[in-house]
């Protein structure tokens, strides 16, 4: 996947970190610190579309733009910046009750973006 | 609604400005997060645990990692709870815990495992022969009713574990459990069961989020 740095426009992952003290939570979460709520933006021209995350090398895009721009006017519908590789959340924090709660909630940093 | 001006909010033209989003990106967060532990607002703590205690119990938690592949493929989320007793009417021979779990969403706990964690304190070379009770609130009863009771024989000082059967399983699902541990020695001037703050007796549970059964009318 691409990170979002500096101008760039294409689809790439932006990183979002929440301080759980800066939020007045880790009083009742105990662990982790905060949580990455990564999210993918940027676009997904012609010639990038359905090659999600690393797979878009320099050669690729290169010749998917030739295809592309010969078979302009062809294609119809959007290619969007989607979430390609995902993990858990793992939380350890207090309930009401003051119990100890451990679970890991699924699919919930964005590792990687791409193009659908 | 972040301001989109394409058919698809990811792929705007505008570059996106994380500062002026800022706000509205940490209520998501919020959001998202209470939503995934079906919670309606966040936790507000009453009775905070000792951190000696919270540091006895993650020791517990943090056993074998199991691989987070066989998660991946099961959709439904499980949770460790370590629920800390409180001590209802004890004496020098007989220790009443209550543990309160909460009742994770509309469909209850499905409870896979669950340990009593237990600190005894005995004199040297000695050992001791104790019963464990398991007690429940029947439906329009307001005693207690024994369901089950097991024979331990405690040998040394220490924590001790005790893997908790179906009745007090049943009881965990339900919300609310009673055990009563009940030493037999007649000489003890105080209890072997300890309660201090880093000594605090707590069960640890391993479950899911049940689905409670739909009655269909016919």
């Amino acid at each position: 996947g691409i990170n979002c740095q500096g101008g760039s426009r294409m689809c790439c992952r932006q990183e979002f970190f929440v301080d759980f003290r800066e939020i007045g939570w880790h009083d009742w979460i105990i662990q982790p610190e905060g949580y990455a709520m990564n999210f993918c933006t940027g676009q997904c021209p012609l010639h990038v579309a359905g090659m999600p995350g690393i797979s878009a090398s320099f050669h690729t895009a290169v010749f998917n733009l030739l295809k592309a721009n010969t078979a302009a006017g062809t294609t119809i519908g959007g290619s969007c910046c989607v979430p390609t590789a995902r993990r858990p959340l793992s939380l350890l924090y207090y309930d009401r009750d003051s119990n100890i709660v451990k679970t890991d909630i699924p699919d919930m940093v964005v590792e990687a973006c791409g193009c659908s | 609604n972040l301001q989109t001006d394409g058919p698809c909010p990811a792929c705007w033209g505008a570059a996106f400005d994380l500062e002026s989003q800022r706000e509205l990106l940490l209520s998501l967060a919020k959001k998202s997060i209470l939503n995934k532990l079906h919670l309606s607002q966040r936790p507000t703590l009453s009775r905070p645990v000792s951190r000696a205690a919270l540091k006895t119990a993650l020791q517990r938690l943090h056993g074998p990692r199991r691989q987070e592949t066989v998660l991946e493929h099961d959709p439904t989320q499980e949770y460790e709870i370590i629920s800390f007793a409180e001590t209802g009417l004890s004496s020098v021979n007989q220790t009443r815990l209550d543990f309160h779990f909460p009742d994770r969403t509309a469909g209850g706990l499905e409870v896979q495992q669950a340990h009593l964690m237990f600190f005894v304190q005995l004199p040297s070379n000695a050992t001791q022969t104790m019963n464990m009770r398991v007690l429940v609130l029947r439906q329009y009863d307001t005693n207690l009713t024994l369901t089950s009771q097991y024979p331990l024989q405690v040998d040394a000082s220490g924590w001790h574990q005790l893997l908790l059967g179906p009745e007090a399983q049943a009881a965990c699902s339900q919300g609310h459990l009673t055990l009563e541990l009940v030493t037999e020695s007649q000489a003890a001037h105080r209890s072997v069961i300890l309660g201090g703050f880093s000594h605090r007796p707590f069960v640890a549970a391993r479950v899911r989020a049940g689905h409670k059964r739909r009655v269909h009318r016919r």
